[in-house]
């Protein structure tokens, strides 16, 4: 994932994971644990969480998706339930 | 919408609140828990009934960071306020709050009943919606609590899983006749004509006023306007068979059900100078083709046909309105008088003898 060098800080990639962890993680199916499960790309769950929004999806995390990323919500996850 | 089926199998359903937040009294919990379930009682078949003790369907608690058997955890203040788990045995429609919020009655910190709302959505089987005006998108948004806080995409959701109320009158807000709007505290956001109607806006919702008649209709902005926020400023009909609608220092022009493109432009574009952040109140008079544009206590003048601010403006209002003492809250203009809206009261205007003809009630156009 390219995070813009000057933002290459801990932070925003600490943000960026957390968010993406919490809410566009599809929970493993329990019935096809014996499978590789297809882990999506870190870009990929991006571009579901700006497609969400209404965002430009750029798998990008530009300054109006972090921005998104910071607004008080609710912790069910957007995907997957 | 987005929902998690199959639902709860049944329409009567139990909750228990678990323990209480110390950021507000036993008492504003009660209330705004219970407020939030009718919020879906309101438009769906579903029962809703407080125990005490023992297991209930919708178990409610305060929680912090990682806490019981919950896979989820909260994250201290901000972030994530609150979760929920959709309908099931266990843990299926607990709710848990996060005590390391600022839980509140009103606008400031979190509002109880408005994430509890949300979050029974999710106890009762709804995911989140994309759309911004949902209840169920995922971010928080305050709105007045005075305002009914599902959108149709809300209603369409839950309806979509148990059915709208059964035999029984539609719960959802009734018509505009209703105390509600004959109440004693009706003040509006903005008025506008449009055509033969006289148009209120307040909050998420418009009512349709035939003055020459007791009808009036009252709808959802986004029923006829998705792309407008709710909580528009001030509003007004051009002499182009046009609305305009002014938020901040945005404004849109619809003409007829379709928003025009490029819009919302910068106010700025018609002539306002960049310290003008919103507009209270407009009026186009269509004896003269001018549009007056109130902020605070002073007015400027818009010359529709020419497009251009007139010069040497803005002016006080209290000099060339006489009697309009109090910041416009909105204004329109019916039968070549201007009616000007503040709280809860309006003055009818005489724009040629400059002079307030009466003073009346601001619902007196709602036949209460």
């Amino acid at each position: 994932l390219h995070i813009h060098p000057e933002e290459d800080n801990k932070e925003v990639a600490k943000l960026l994971q957390d968010y993406l962890n919490k809410f566009y993680s599809v929970d493993p199916d329990p019935n096809l644990l014996g499978w590789k499960i297809n882990a999506e790309s870190t870009a990929e769950k991006l571009q579901k969480m700006q497609h969400f929004f209404g965002l430009k999806v750029t798998g990008k995390p530009d300054n109006e998706t972090l921005e998104m990323m910071k607004k008080p919500r609710c912790g069910v996850p957007d995907v997957g339930l | 919408y987005g929902v998690t089926l199959p639902g709860w199998k049944k329409n009567k359903l139990t909750y228990r609140i678990v323990n209480y937040t110390p950021d507000m009294s036993k008492e504003d919990v009660d209330k705004a828990i219970q407020r939030a379930f009718k919020v879906w009682s309101a438009v769906t078949p579903l029962i809703f009934t407080r125990i005490h003790k023992g297991m209930a369907d919708i178990m409610i608690s305060f929680e912090t960071k990682a806490h019981g058997h919950c896979p989820r955890y909260f994250d201290g203040p901000l972030g994530v306020l609150a979760h929920a788990f959709p309908p099931g045995n266990g843990l299926g429609g607990d709710v848990h709050f996060d005590e390391d919020e600022k839980w509140t009655t009103g606008s400031a910190g979190f509002n109880l009943f408005l994430v509890a709302a949300h979050e029974f959505g999710h106890a009762l089987g709804l995911s989140h919606s994309n759309d911004q005006r949902a209840l169920m998108f995922p971010n928080y948004a305050y709105i007045s609590p005075s305002e009914f806080p599902l959108s149709p995409d809300d209603i369409n959701g839950i309806q979509s899983i148990y059915g709208s109320p059964q035999n029984t009158p539609d719960k959802r807000p009734a018509s505009p006749n209703s105390p509600k709007t004959c109440g004693s505290q009706m003040t509006f956001d903005a008025i506008t004509t449009l055509r033969r109607e006289v148009i209120f806006l307040k909050g998420r919702h418009l009512w349709r006023v035939y003055p020459d008649n007791s009808e009036a209709e009252r709808e959802l902005i986004s029923a006829f306007w998705p792309t407008l926020p709710p909580a528009i400023e001030a509003a007004y009909e051009n002499l182009k068979d046009q609305i305009l609608f002014f938020k901040g220092n945005n404004f849109w022009v619809i003409s007829g059900y379709q928003v025009l493109l490029g819009y919302p432009k910068n106010i700025n574009t018609l002539g306002f100078p960049k310290g003008v952040k919103k507009i209270d109140a407009a009026v186009c008079n269509k004896n003269t083709g001018m549009t007056d544009f109130f902020v605070g206590d002073k007015y400027w003048r818009f010359d529709e046909n020419s497009q251009s601010m007139e010069k040497g403006y803005p002016r006080l209002i209290a000099n060339d309105f006489p009697g309009i003492s109090q910041r416009v809250d909105a204004v329109f203009q019916q039968k070549g008088l201007f009616y000007f809206f503040h709280g809860l009261k309006q003055w009818e205007f005489d724009p040629i003898a400059k002079k307030v003809i009466q003073e009346m009630k601001s619902n007196s156009w709602f036949n209460c």
